[in-house]
């Protein structure tokens, strides 16, 4: 499914350079459920963005079922992703001033999926998460736990062949975290492949892989049992 | 230090009301370290705000240092806040286009500190949570985790005698939470009283004692071994 090989992104501010990944290779095939750990600042987010294709590398390839994205145009990156991605931000990324039933109802939109479909699919996108009676609330008017689910449902609304999800229960108790990642279980052993950043060893047990980053580069990748 | 009799919080959305507190009693005495705990939801921020006096209750009572906190104005809480609490945010609320190092000055400008001291005053409470190397990036250049310990450093710089901390180790990993707690640890010994929302327990650990709270309500109160 994806193939990234020797990947590097170098920012320049000023005089100095800050190599958040420093040369990473990683390969993960369709259906797979990964998760990727590492310390705070080692490059976790800046390589979910390029595999996302939200960033582009400094160097290095990156081949997404087969194609290499270097050579796609912006635009063309845009389709890839709506297409095929979903997307659980660090920070959100929620409409401000949308309720949560629009926020979920956005992706479907840019899909092209007819009204009263959408609202059905967000309405049912939102209480897989437990928050069927939270729809007509706008991000200001959520918890922090809560605007965090609404980034998960949006994810999972257009049913996405791969989901990118960093930190996605970074704010959740441990009953709702587990409801999340057996939400995330269900929908792999259906054939979604799950990639997801996390910082804490309870969410990464749901995984079959653990990739560890230090530094911006891969330190280790095991295959684990499944919790 | 602070004593809340039956706070309650009631949202008015519509023709609906949301409960978010629904009579809470609490009592924290000066150099306790207290964790609150709860599902996603249940209340927790919205009782830190009206601690912190960024927001008033619906109904009850809240008494900070035998001061009954709703005969303050608006400007003269803004006082109380800025003098005596740190606040760190469940969403960082960090100023955008401001470096890492401008934003943690910020509380002390405030404060009438001079700008020489001020500049070392905030690079030394970014040392103390491992960015000193992040000094001149603004939040997007950094990662989600170096976010979140900027606002732990801003709650810090201005040496408070109580700090509300809401998730501050939600996008750490175990390493950099440790630091940040041991940190928590070594002013609370010092004399600062912290409070801090968590909802893992191994962060909870550090505490002196829980109180979980579900749908608006405390309902446990516990002293504990501190780790
Ligand atoms: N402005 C608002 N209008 C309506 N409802 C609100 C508003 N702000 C918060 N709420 C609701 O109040 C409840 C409590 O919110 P609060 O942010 O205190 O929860 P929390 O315990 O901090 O949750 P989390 O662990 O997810 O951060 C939630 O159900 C939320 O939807
Ligand atoms: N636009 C930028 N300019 C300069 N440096 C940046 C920029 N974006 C990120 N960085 C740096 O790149 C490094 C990697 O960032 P990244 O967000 O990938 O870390 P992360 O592993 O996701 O961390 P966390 O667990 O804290 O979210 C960090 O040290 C960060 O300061
Ligand atoms: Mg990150
Ligand atoms: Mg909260």
């Amino acid at each position: 499914l994806m193939d990234i090989q020797q990947l590097t992104k170098t920012y320049v501010m000023g005089d100095q350079m800050v190599h958040a990944l420093r040369g990473v290779d990683l390969q993960i095939s369709t259906g797979e459920f990964v998760a990727i750990m590492g310390a705070s600042g080692s490059g976790k987010s800046t390589m979910m963005n390029i595999i996302g294709c939200l960033d582009r590398p400094s160097s290095g390839k990156y081949y997404l079922q087969g194609q290499d994205v270097a050579t796609l145009r912006d635009d063309e990156q845009a389709v890839v992703r709506n297409r095929m991605i979903g997307f659980v931000f660090q920070s959100f990324n929620l409409l401000r001033r949308t309720t949560a039933l629009k926020n979920v109802e956005l992706p479907l939109i840019y899909a092209g999926i007819p009204a009263a479909d959408r609202a059905m699919r967000a309405r049912v996108a939102l209480e897989q998460v437990g928050l069927g009676q939270r729809l007509d609330h706008q991000p200001s008017q959520l918890s922090g736990g809560q605007q965090q689910r609404v980034a998960v449902a949006r994810a999972l609304v257009t049913r996405p062949s791969l989901i990118l999800a960093d930190e996605p229960t970074g704010n959740l108790d441990s009953q709702v975290s587990a409801e999340v990642m057996n939400l995330f279980q269900t929908l792999n052993r259906q054939g979604l492949t799950v990639v997801l950043v996390t910082h804490e060893d309870d969410i990464a047990a749901y995984a079959r892989r653990v990739v560890r980053m230090r530094d911006g580069m891969v330190v280790s990748d095991r295959l684990q049992d499944q919790v």
